[in-house]
């Protein structure tokens, strides 16, 4: 699941 | 069929933004696109979700801090250029 290896996310 | 090609994306900033989150996974390179709205700025130019992120308005990101390209995307004004490949590509 690479949901749980996201470590940073910005909306933009 | 996927596409492996690397592709330029051009797109204005709509009322939510450019329409995509740009995120970096733990232990793995790079960083990648995903969250894409559907019929928003970024899905119009073209860009898809997992989709991995080269360049910003024609400058090599690949090697530049999460923050850094960040900023640089939110400092791009009204208009986005981005260089991408998919997943597979990268």
């Amino acid at each position: 699941n690479m949901i749980s290896l996201v470590t940073q996310k910005t909306k933009l | 069929k996927v596409n492996h090609k690397p592709r330029i994306c051009k797109m204005v900033k709509g009322p939510n933004g450019f329409g995509f989150s740009l995120n970096m996974a733990k232990n793995k390179p790079g960083l990648f696109i995903n969250e894409v709205q559907s019929h928003g700025p970024a899905d119009t130019a073209g860009v898809e979700n997992n989709d991995f992120l080269v360049e910003v308005n024609g400058e090599n990101v690949m090697n530049e801090s999460y923050d850094k390209v960040v900023a640089r995307i939110q400092s791009s004004g009204d208009k986005l250029t981005v260089l991408v490949c998919s997943k597979d590509a990268y």
